[in-house]
């Protein structure tokens, strides 16, 4: 049966970069395809080695899009999309990721000889397309990717309240490193409090700067190093999870108390 | 006339600190309402001395409710409102914004006796409530706070997008400094290459944390501190400024190479 996830987070806290690289891990013994739903449209950049065209961009331009026409292969097959967003101040900004979703779903991409599915969602909004994935089953598991900084946990607290509000299922925290001070103790306590745990952590890396300005995942690039075999491990603890929680987010005078011990 | 004054910029950017800092600014010869359009709702906690209720909550309790429900004084007399945002997962996460500028509008409170209007405005999705300050004219000016960080600079265009589809006056650039290497210089290029300018620069403090502690601004606890004169100097920038443009945003390939060198 086919591995729906969804990977979200607040902008810029290192989603792509983790979702690219744990694909570019399952790649070796699996069929996977990842589906870019962030407005910045750059998840597929370090696996296919360039900015793809969005599903939007496409169809602007093509009324009947195929599938050649919108998934890209990258790095060791992973087939890769990107939803793309609309121009800003132009509709709703998830409107990219609802277009993508209806016609993926038409063209019969989620087959069945797909092992794994990865969807990377925006989740400063939890809102319009960006709760798709979490509203129409297209993805079965979120994992929350955050540091131990105070707009990364709020945007991570936001996300289980829509998690619990449509009722999906939360398989972990993804401790990203930042570098701050007593960050892994601060991230566990966040997930302990809201009724998960932290499934994996991957540090701060020059690697991730290296392998990106080559538009390279780690594990291509450096794929025998310890920041790769952390992103494997990851992958592993995300495929084997089999505990899955309805998140209890905190309200926000307990969230600021919890963060200010 | 009243100045009307939209701040915008990614999360976690310093939005808030600097909407409430130039208010306190301002406040000393000024009438000033600070409106927070940010679902964090915690723009105007630094100078009421805590978190208030926000539009959103306000209404849910109250049928009719009247600008003494609404509407808080903070240091030196701000007002002070706060949109407030859904839950997420239910609705648009700008909701907030639109309620309470209807809200707003029908009681009146914004007369004309107010010499400035302040919107904080989250930054990350420039769409729905969160468009509304640019396309409404409830705000004649926009500002967009920046550090030299990439995803910082990514939203600051993408806003730029929003202001010129929506056809709003950008007034400048602020950089709130994160301590990027070269990060004034870089901020400066890309206020040229948009076609605008830098109207203040703000250096990185612990001050902010120490007066954001005691939920207050830097001019309230730390009023006679260089880090308070240059929150002044910003004010007064703004104040002062006669030059506002349509921006001219870059495409995505033109802002990765100009990131890149
Ligand atoms: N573990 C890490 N070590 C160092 N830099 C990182 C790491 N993870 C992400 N980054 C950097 O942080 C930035 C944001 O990462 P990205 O994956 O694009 O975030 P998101 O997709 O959540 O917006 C990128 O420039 C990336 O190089
Ligand atoms: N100039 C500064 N120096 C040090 N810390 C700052 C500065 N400006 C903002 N911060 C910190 O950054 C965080 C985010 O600032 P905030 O104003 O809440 O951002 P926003 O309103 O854009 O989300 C806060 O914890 C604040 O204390
Ligand atoms: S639903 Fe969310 S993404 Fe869509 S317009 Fe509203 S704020 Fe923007
Ligand atoms: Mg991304
Ligand atoms: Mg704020």
């Amino acid at each position: 049966k086919t591995k729906k996830i969804a990977i979200y987070g607040k902008g810029g806290i290192g989603k792509s970069t983790i979702v690219s690289n744990i694909a570019a891990a399952y790649s070796k013994d699996h069929n996977v395809l990842v589906i870019g739903c962030d407005p910045k449209a750059d998840t597929t950049r370090t696996l296919v080695g360039k900015r793809i065209p969005t599903i939007l961009d496409i169809v602007k331009e093509k009324r009947d899009a195929s599938p050649e026409d919108i998934v890209y292969q990258g790095f060791d097959e992973v087939q890769c999309v990107e939803s793309g967003g609309p121009e800003p101040g132009v509709g709703c900004a998830g409107r990219g990721v609802i277009v993508a979703m209806g016609l993926l779903d038409k063209l019969g991409t989620f087959s069945d000889d797909l092992d794994v599915i990865i969807y990377d969602v925006l989740g400063d909004v939890v809102c319009g397309g960006f709760a798709v994935p979490l509203r129409e089953d297209f993805a079965d598991e979120v994992y929350i990717v955050t540091s131990g900084e105070y707009m990364a946990l709020y945007a991570a607290n936001n996300i289980c309240k829509g998690v619990k509000k449509l009722k999906s299922n939360l398989g972990g925290i993804i401790c990203n490193c930042r570098g701050i001070e007593n960050e892994i103790e601060i991230v566990s306590e966040f997930a302990e409090n809201i009724g998960s745990k932290v499934t994996g952590i991957i540090p701060r890396s020059k690697m991730v700067q290296q392998s990106e300005i080559d538009a390279k995942t780690v594990i291509e690039k450096f794929g025998d190093s310890k920041q790769a075999d952390l992103y494997r491990e990851l992958a592993e603890s995300i495929y084997s999870n089999e505990d899955f929680v309805i998140p209890e987010p905190m309200d926000i005078d307990k969230f600021d108390q919890f963060f200010r011990k």
